[in-house]
């Protein structure tokens, strides 16, 4: 987070912004379902910090090495521990020797404590990841409060329960939390009927009816299409994308040419050693350069840099490393598929990554060239301009495979090599601190700016808040270029990438329109959804009756319209509800997804002080008779001071398809 | 003999205000189905009684089966795992 709040526009040193405009989030309860936390860390300090808010119902609960009384603070006013479901699951007590596990809210992975302190930490300055990314941590709404509730656990690289997860759920909601932010994601392979099975779906539905903001990862299972978790419509659904921050590490080879790879590698300069790349005779030479069976020994690496390829991603870095170094290796150079995840090898041991172009130059140099030497210098960290800001090659991609028609993901935010507190047990630490990627760590940036949007309109709803962050997101770098999805090949990101795109805090704290939604309105969505009417009233608590035709799903006031299968023409209504100047008039600008032509009713909406609520609707036309993938669009509403826009996505289907078509 | 899992008992929106009388009604639709309320409390792992409605406990499949079937049941979720992204 050193750089990743001022990629975003919320600089702390910039006197007018929606860090500023919202007392930094003051006064909002934040509850995060993870691993727990590290109450220790400086990020947690409530130095400065006023009384816990008068809503705040719940506790803090004493454990193993977490006591209550002055563990617990006026930063962090709750913490909690559910493992239970865990437990009778697995059938047998945790492992909790050697400092593995804490049966108390203290966090023995890490994931919590950074994902607690990207969503609500406070100012800490001077702090790098090995000279890396120097800055201030801190969190989106460092004034925020912290609820923690660890429902994760430190089994197999952090698990959580399902049942744990719910019940975590029930109490958040009596506790009286606002935004509660989960970076947790379903076990691969994924049920087809997750969204009954993953709990998360279920909890949020209440959660929301009671106005709490839920925010969700969408999981890290990219860039494959229908890989989004978390897909319910009540959920706002985080994307990961990069930042204009990178680590580029020179890699200078004997005939003076230098080529940018990227590590995190800060130990001293490797001087010009030979520069090998493991090939054998036969039928396949390469076969002894793939990274994750690297075959060297000792005679034939001792003192030298090594050059692998791989399809894989950090696994297979890390175990070349390892190989390459226990055989006296003085260095790795992996080419692979490009994605900006980045993790030290151990010990400092400099590992470097390139994409296939370069590692493919280096091949040729090696190949070519009697005594190949390389030079490896250290990582530096380079922000701003030149660096562009992508959708994270990991995260997961819609579309929405449960219900095609509600977008998913919504919204993306900073995701890669994002440094924040963590516990001193975690691996990665330097000084209590980490660099973390995933969506795990793109949800609390949008549950931080959640946060502050409460805290500047305490009425609004989870809806409009989803519809605000939705709606203004930025689909370009501040340079002006588009944002780009990483993937083979890289490609323009689109709504199934990153939602309405990156988001854009101080336009999301005034949007002018809001696509607002009660519990009413997500009742289409389950009627849809195959829920009958008995379960629906019990659901909700009230009588329900589904109409007789079937509601359509394409109604549901989302903030984004999604035509899975649109044969001749359709036509789908929303409201908007104008939470900007009363006397406003609003404009439409329609972009039409490619073949289709795209018409809006009224095309002019005009408020003024007895009208805040107007209804349009679209219809959506197929030019042509022909089975197509997803084309992209867009309809936005603007006053000339906002723009309002909602991403078009449109997928005709003249005869049903016999293949899918993503 | 029948394995017993997890399994989550989701009942909806609360139909008391009262958390204590939520979670009688929990253990009273338990013991219908396993018999007395001394094993309900034994199987009992989650009463869900703040924001919604249900519990969680282990039971057989078949006892998982019966459950469903009772008023005022939404569903029976089996429990699953999830991982830190």
């Amino acid at each position: 987070t050193t750089r990743s709040w001022d990629f975003l526009g919320l600089s702390a040193h910039s006197p007018v912004n929606t860090l500023h405009n919202s007392s930094m989030g003051d006064g909002v309860i934040i509850g995060v379902l993870d691993t727990g936390i590290w109450p220790e860390a400086k990020s947690f300090s409530d130095k400065g910090l006023g009384p816990i808010p008068s809503h705040w119902k719940g506790v803090c609960e004493s454990g193993k090495r977490f006591k209550a009384k002055s563990h617990c603070n006026r930063k962090i006013i709750g913490a909690r521990w559910f493992v239970e479901g865990l437990v009778a699951e697995y059938g047998q007590p945790l492992n909790i020797s050697g400092n593995r596990e804490f049966f108390s809210p203290r966090d023995a992975n890490g994931h919590g404590t950074h994902t607690a302190s990207t969503a609500a930490g406070t100012f800490v300055h001077n702090v790098s990841y090995r000279g890396l990314g120097h800055g201030t941590i801190r969190g989106g709404a460092p004034r925020a409060r912290l609820a923690i509730y660890k429902v994760c656990w430190n089994v197999l690289g952090g698990q959580c329960s399902s049942a744990d997860i719910l019940k975590a759920f029930d109490e958040a909601i009596h506790d009286g939390v606002d935004v509660l932010s989960l970076s947790i994601g379903s076990s691969i392979p994924l049920f087809s009927d997750i969204d009954e099975r993953n709990g998360i779906a279920t909890g949020s539905f209440h959660a929301v009816a009671k106005g709490i903001t839920v925010v969700c990862g969408a999981a890290n299972d990219g860039p494959f299409a229908q890989t989004v978790q978390n897909s319910a419509p009540w959920i706002l659904t985080v994307a990961a994308s990069s930042m204009d921050r990178a680590f580029p590490t020179p890699i200078t080879l004997g005939n003076n040419k230098t080529f940018l790879g990227q590590a995190i590698y800060t130990g001293k300069e490797i001087g010009f050693s030979s520069l090998i790349y493991p090939e054998t005779k036969g039928l396949n030479p390469n076969s002894a350069g793939v990274c994750q069976s690297l075959s060297v020994d000792n005679s034939m690496v001792a003192g030298k840099v090594v050059l692998c390829f791989t399809t894989m991603n950090l696994g297979a870095v890390r175990s070349a490393a390892e190989v390459v170094k226990e055989a006296g290796g003085v260095g790795l150079i992996v080419a692979k598929n490009p994605s900006e995840a980045l993790y030290p090898c151990t010990d400092g041991f400099p590992c470097v990554e390139v994409d296939y172009e370069i590692g493919t130059r280096i091949l040729f140099y090696i190949r070519s060239t009697r005594s190949p030497v390389v030079k490896l210098s250290p990582s530096k960290t380079i922000v701003g301009e030149p660096v562009l800001a992508k959708v994270a090659h990991f995260s997961s991609r819609g579309p929405n495979s449960i219900a095609p028609a509600i977008l998913k993901p919504d919204i993306a935010a900073p995701g890669v090599n994002i440094l924040a507190a963590t516990s001193p047990l975690d691996r990665f630490q330097d000084g209590g601190y980490a660099m973390h990627s995933g969506t795990s760590m793109a949800t609390p940036h949008v549950s931080g700016i959640a946060a502050l949007l409460k805290a500047m309109h305490p009425d609004w709803s989870p809806a409009a808040i989803k519809s605000a962050i939705v709606t203004t997101a930025w689909r370009n770098n501040p340079s002006g270029f588009p944002v780009f999805a990483e993937g083979s090949p890289q490609k323009l990101a689109d709504p199934f990438d990153y939602g309405g795109g990156i988001t854009n805090p101080n336009d999301a704290a005034q949007p002018g329109l809001v696509y607002d939604m009660a519990t009413d309105d997500y009742v289409n969505y389950l009627c849809a959804m195959d829920y009958n009417n008995t379960a629906i009233s019990r659901l909700t608590g009230n009588p329900t009756v589904c109409p007789t035709e079937g509601p359509s799903i394409l109604n549901i006031n989302l903030p984004s319209i999604t035509i899975p299968n649109l044969r001749n023409s359709t036509t789908l209504t929303r409201t908007v509800t104008n939470v900007g100047a009363s006397n406003s008039i609003y404009r439409a600008v329609i972009e039409p997804p490619f073949g289709t032509s795209v018409s809006v009713e009224p095309n002019v909406l005009v408020f003024d002080r007895k009208t805040k609520k107007l209804t349009f609707s679209v219809t959506v036309n197929a030019a042509h008779q022909v089975n197509t993938g997803y084309f992209f669009g867009s309809i936005t509403w603007t006053d000339g001071v906002h723009t309002v826009r909602t991403p078009l996505s449109v997928r005709t289907e003249i005869s049903q398809p016999y293949i899918d078509e993503n | 003999e029948a394995t017993s899992n997890v399994h989550i008992v989701y009942l909806g929106e609360r139909q008391h205000d009262d958390p204590m009388l939520t979670t009688n009604s929990h253990h009273d639709m338990l013991a219908s189905v396993v018999g007395s309320k001394e094993i309900a409390s034994e199987l009992m792992v989650y009463s869900y009684k703040h924001g919604f409605s249900g519990f969680a406990a282990k039971f057989t499949e078949s006892q998982a089966q019966k459950v469903a079937e009772l008023p005022g049941v939404v569903r029976v979720i089996p429990n699953s795992l999830h991982r830190i992204q």
